[in-house]
């Protein structure tokens, strides 16, 4: 479903920061990956360059047989919002909109009625706990909340990727444990999961964990599948 | 140093939402707390009304011998700007000045030099790893790094009162074993530690564990001075 082949990515700020210095991965469909590494090893830059939200320096990313430099601004957006669920470490949640209009806002990608938008995103709300909270603004709502909103947002159109920045920062155990159960059932729907975690525990519960170090791939460590 | 009574916050939404239903807690001068409970069950709440960016609704929040709700507005930020040290959940950097900017900043209550402001500052930086990213913006930043400059920040005063509101849900393990190492640091040289967390682990390097559960203090779990 993904592929980097010599990935870079540079910022030029005085001096270039490699970001990103030489990756290749290969992500294939309907697999659960989990990617480790210490602060600035390049975790969101990767994700980034995956959920087509940035184009890499140098080298080649392919998502669902796409190469993405070559693709418009339009045919990136609409691959974002119908094949790929993004969680961001920020959320970037909409402050205008309540938490159900948060969720339901991807949506706009397919082509179904309100009144089922609605339905749908209350539906993730439940199943994050938020049910009580949907008509809260983000600033109405704690940091492990908004968390678990953009996460509801990120599947609620049961994309075929879905890619999370460290999803459970903000949350207790218990809420937590409910984010993972959440992630296995979509895994085991088939959808493709990418989850950056600083966690072992969280990393555990995929297939294999990649671990970057200063930019570049350090190793893949395989799991087994569960 | 800090102590509230039967305090409440509330917030009308339609129906009303009790962030924080009736707490009572003293912390001793010098101490270390770490708190935790479930997501939403008021933790940021509490640590504004300590940290005085907000007020209560009903009973009384005491911070170094004043009735927080007596301040006017400039002796709150004062206050602040002196005595506290705040590491939001949310960062709260600001974002058009660099990484070193930003840690220098609350030294503008302080009647210290911009020599000796930027010496401190970047000393700061140092201690959390952060050296090289001193003029980088808050988007040049990884999520982790700009954890680490909102930890500085808040230590650069050299506050009588630190209060860090999930300060390593971003870090790796190695650079938050740095982070707790400086808190204890800081611990040991007087300064009074509270602590938000959702993990036991970091919880555990404080003396006592305040747990609450839907804005209510559920009970304290002494850890014993280490
Ligand atoms: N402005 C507001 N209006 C209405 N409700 C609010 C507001 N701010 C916070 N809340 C609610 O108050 C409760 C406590 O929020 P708080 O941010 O203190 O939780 P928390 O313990 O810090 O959670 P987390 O671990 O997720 O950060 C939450 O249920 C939240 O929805
Ligand atoms: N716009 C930018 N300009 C310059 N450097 C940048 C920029 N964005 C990111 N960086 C740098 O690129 C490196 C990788 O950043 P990235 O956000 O991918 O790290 P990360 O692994 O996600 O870290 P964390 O675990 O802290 O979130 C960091 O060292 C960061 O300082
Ligand atoms: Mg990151
Ligand atoms: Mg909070």
């Amino acid at each position: 479903a993904v592929s980097l082949q010599n990935v870079r990515k540079t910022y030029q700020l005085g001096e270039p920061v490699h970001a990103l210095d030489g990756v290749s991965l290969d992500i294939t469909r309907g697999s659960y990956t989990a990617i480790m590494g210490p602060s600035g090893s390049g975790k969101s830059t990767l994700m980034n360059l995956v959920g087509c939200l940035d184009t890499p320096t140098e080298g080649t990313v392919i998502v669902d047989g796409a190469d993405v430099a070559t693709l418009d601004d339009r045919e990136r957006t609409t691959l974002r919002g119908t094949t790929v669920g993004f969680v961001f470490q920020t959320f970037n949640l909409m402050p205008r909109l309540t938490a159900l209009e948060n969720v339901a806002l991807p949506q706009l990608f397919q082509n179904v009625g309100r009144g089922e938008r609605r339905e749908r995103a209350r539906e993730l709300l439940e199943r994050v706990g938020l049910a009580d909270r949907a008509d809260h603004l983000p600033n109405e709502l704690s940091g492990g909340q908004r968390q678990r909103v953009a996460l509801a947002r990120a599947l609620v159109n049961d994309p075929a990727l879905v890619l999370a920045d460290e999803p459970s920062g903000n949350l207790d155990t218990e809420t937590e444990a409910d984010v993972l159960d959440l992630f296995a059932e979509f895994h085991g729907g088939g959808t493709t999961m990418i989850v950056v975690t600083h966690e072992r525990h969280v990393a555990e519960r995929a297939e294999r964990i990649v671990h970057l170090l200063d930019g570049k791939l350090e190793r893949i460590e395989d799991l087994g599948s569960a």
